[in-house]
C-alpha cells in the first residue's frame, strides 16, 4: 500500500502585485493547515475526516475566500456552498446559500452522513443545521473591512472579481487592477453583471 | 475558494471544496464549488478539488474530468491534471489539486498562480503560490 499524500489551494487567480507580507500570510496558513492534515494522518485518522477537518481551518482564518472572510453578493452579504467527497463508496454531501452556518464544510459532511440527499440549499440546508445543532452565528461574523472594500471595488468596475487578494494599498492602486476589462469564459465580465 | 484533497494510508481518497463564491454576485448564484463532479469529485482513484472561474468549472465537469481521464485513458495523475487544465477548460480560467489511491499529488492551473500546498508521507511537502 502506498503512503499517504494531502493538498491544499486557498484559490485560483491571484493578483501580480501581491505584497510579499500577504504572500508570506497565506503561504503561513497553508503551511499550518498542511501540518494539521500530516498530523491526523500519521494518526491514522481517515481521509474524509481529514479533509473535513482541514477545510474547517481555512474557512476559520479570514485570509482565503470562504467561511469568516469569503466574498460578498451584490448586496454587501454572505452566501457560502461547500461540498465533500468520500471516495470508497462515492458518498458525498453539498451545501449552498447558507448564511449562518459557521463552517459550511461540516454541514455538507452532515448531508452526506445524517440525510438521505446529497445536496441540501438555503432555507432547507439552514433548518437543517439547526436540527443537527451545528454552530450557527450572524452573517456579520463572516464579512471583513477588506471585502468590504473589495465589493465597493467591484461595484465601481461594475463587475464580478473572482478570488483575487487584491493588495491592501490605497483604492487608487487597488481601482487600477481592476481597469484591465475581466474576462469570463472569454467573453469581458461585464456580460454577466445582468445575469 | 479553499478545498483540500487526500489519500491516507489505506489508500482511501477524499475531497472537500468550501468558498464564499464571487465578490459582488448576485444572490442566489450557485457556483462549481458544490457541485459534485465540477468543484469537488473523488472515487477509488483520486480525489479532486477545483477553484476558479466556476462557470468554466461547471461546463467541464473538471473534477471528474481527472478521474475519468485516469479510468478511460489510463492516464497517471499529473497527465490527467494537466491535460484537463490545458484541454477542458476552453478560455476560462481555474486551478485545481488532485491525490491519487498510490500516494501522488499533483496541481495545475492557467491562472497568474494559486494558493497552494502538498505532503506526502516520503517527505515531501511544498507551499506555493506562483
Amino acid at each position: 500500500m502506498a503512503g499517504w499524500a494531502i493538498a491544499v489551494h486557498g484559490g485560483a487567480g491571484v493578483d501580480p502585485n501581491l505584497p510579499l507580507d500577504r504572500q508570506e500570510e497565506a503561504k503561513k496558513l497553508l503551511a499550518r493547515c498542511l501540518n494539521l492534515g500530516i498530523d491526523a494522518l500519521r494518526s491514522d485518522h481517515p481521509a474524509i475526516d481529514v479533509v473535513e477537518l482541514v477545510v474547517r481551518e481555512l474557512e476559520s482564518d479570514p485570509l482565503f475566500n470562504s467561511g469568516r472572510g469569503s466574498a460578498l453578493t451584490e448586496d454587501g452579504t454572505v452566501e457560502m456552498e461547500a461540498s465533500i467527497m468520500d471516495g470508497p463508496k462515492r458518498r458525498c454531501g453539498a451545501v449552498s446559500g447558507l448564511t449562518t452556518v459557521k463552517n459550511p464544510i461540516s454541514l455538507a459532511r452532515l448531508v452526506m452522513d445524517k440525510s438521505p440527499h446529497s445536496y441540501l440549499a438555503f432555507s432547507g440546508a439552514e433548518e437543517f443545521a439547526r436540527q443537527q445543532g451545528v454552530e450557527m452565528v450572524c452573517n456579520d461574523y463572516f464579512i471583513t473591512e477588506e471585502n468590504v472594500g473589495m465589493l465597493k471595488l467591484a461595484k465601481e468596475a461594475n463587475s464580478i472579481l473572482f478570488d483575487y487578494r487584491i493588495p491592501n494599498a490605497g483604492l487608487e492602486k487597488c481601482s487600477a487592477s481592476v481597469e484591465t476589462p475581466l474576462q469570463m469564459n472569454g467573453l469581458p465580465i461585464s456580460v454577466y453583471a445582468p445575469e | 475558494t479553499v478545498g483540500c484533497v487526500v489519500v491516507d494510508s489505506q489508500g482511501r481518497c477524499a475531497a472537500a471544496t468550501s468558498t464564499g463564491g464571487l465578490m459582488n454576485k448576485r444572490s442566489g448564484r450557485i457556483g462549481d464549488s458544490p457541485l459534485i463532479g465540477a468543484g469537488t469529485y473523488a472515487c477509488g482513484l483520486c480525489g479532486v478539488s477545483c477553484t476558479g472561474e466556476g462557470e468554466a468549472i461547471i461546463r467541464g465537469t473538471l473534477a471528474r474530468e481527472v478521474a475519468a481521464v485516469m479510468e478511460y485513458k489510463g492516464m497517471g495523475l499529473q497527465e490527467a491534471v494537466s491535460y484537463v487544465v490545458e484541454e477542458r477548460l476552453d478560455e476560462g480560467k481555474a486551478g485545481l489539486i488532485a491525490v491519487s489511491s498510490n500516494g501522488e499529488v499533483a496541481c495545475g492551473f492557467n491562472t497568474t498562480g494559486m494558493f497552494r500546498g502538498c505532503a506526502t508521507e516520503a517527505g515531501f511537502m511544498e507551499v506555493g503560490i506562483w
